[in-house]
């Protein structure tokens, strides 16, 4: 896989290297010679160049990279021509990182295909297990499908995961139990709910924040 | 629930607005008075105030909250004195936002129970989805359990799930399928894998890595 960031502020530095560090061939780019030579060792390539520079992007050849990122951040008239720039030079899919709300419309309609925004991601995440009594992770994982560690529900305990009835009253499907530490995958129907058990559940958003105790 | 914010960067705000917007009951609290003044209509209360200040914070009576999120960034100083001093007070449970490897380091060190790294965990996503051909969404549950959807492995299509041998092959479970924008959730062991399916995968980390085209 061949990849280009562009910006390495935390989020970009921290992908790039990650990116490489799973096999991606990584070329690293940013305008600050400072950010581009503490990359230089763990990519493939490391340049310091202005993504706002069309020429400059021209060199990179593009359109050679299997994925591009821009990862620029609170200059987001920068953010804005890079990926202009790349739409003019004919690059069919972009990804690029957002500052903040009106940043991610700007980009969804200057044509970046996929939106990253972190804090807002994270945010999310934790507002959702702060908020419900019980609940001791969650994850969005598409617009209709979420997976969550839950405490059971008050009454289920010493019963089995039919007889407890969680599928029924909660539309919600039981995929894996912790127990002492260890990860029962899958249980059956006959597997009974101990105390201390924690459940991982997976179904709808709005079925799965019902599940509290 | 009731829930202390202290420092509204991108983070903290997104996180207090939505916390208040799922019913937590939310003090936001930052040392930019016109951040608190943005804040003020989503949350129950906001006020100005410096972390770095006991007295100002013995004011807010922490222990009264049931969770307290730590979210000032760039001034390392400022976060780290504002954990420290939540612990003077007795506060058990301190979650604390890190703007890099080395601030969450010390996060823990002095003891933060959560750390938030948004930047590195969504950088982590990335990373994993566009470095593995033919994956379309990963997420790290848990250390030992990833779900993530993939384009089947190249011999399964028009298989059914059982003589894809896919559990056998790969060590993972296909928890749902995801046909024409419809999702089906545990599909059987008949249920024929289709031409432009993408299978929702589950389990250990090393071994949902593996199952690419
Ligand atoms: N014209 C440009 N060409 C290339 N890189 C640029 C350009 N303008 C800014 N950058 C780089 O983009 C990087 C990311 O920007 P910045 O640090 O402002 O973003 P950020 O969103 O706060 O990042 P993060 O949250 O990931 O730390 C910086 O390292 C900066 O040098
Ligand atoms: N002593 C302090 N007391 C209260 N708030 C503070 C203090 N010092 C800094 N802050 C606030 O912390 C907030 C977050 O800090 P900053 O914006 O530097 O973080 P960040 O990590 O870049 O945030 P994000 O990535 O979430 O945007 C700022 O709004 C700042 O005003």
């Amino acid at each position: 896989m061949k990849i280009l960031v562009i910006g390495l502020g935390r989020f970009g530095k921290s992908f790039a290297i990650k990116a490489a560090r799973y096999g991606g061939e990584v070329v690293a780019v940013d305008i600050d010679e400072k950010l581009v030579e503490d990359v230089e060792p763990f990519v493939t390539d490391a340049k310091i160049l202005d993504a706002t520079d069309m020429n400059a992007l021209k060199e990179l050849d593009p359109a050679s990279f299997d994925h591009i990122v821009v990862s620029i951040g609170e200059n987001l008239t920068a953010s804005i021509l890079a990926v202009v720039n790349l739409k003019e030079l004919g690059i069919e899919h972009i990804i690029a990182k957002a500052n903040s709300e009106i940043h991610a419309k700007v980009l969804e309609r200057i044509g970046a295909d996929e939106i990253i925004y972190p804090e807002d991601e994270s945010a999310e995440r934790l507002a959702m297990k702060l908020t419900h009594k019980g609940m001791l992770e969650y994850f969005e994982i598409f617009k209709d499908l979420s997976v969550a560690e839950v405490e059971p529900p008050a009454d289920v305990t010493g019963k089995s995961l039919k007889d407890s009835r969680i599928r029924n009253r909660y539309n919600v499907y039981v995929i894996a139990i912790r127990r002492n530490g260890e990860l029962l995958t899958l249980p059956g129907p006959d597997e009974v709910i101990h105390e201390n058990d924690t459940l991982v559940i997976m179904g709808r958003p709005e079925d799965v924040e019902k599940v509290r105790r």
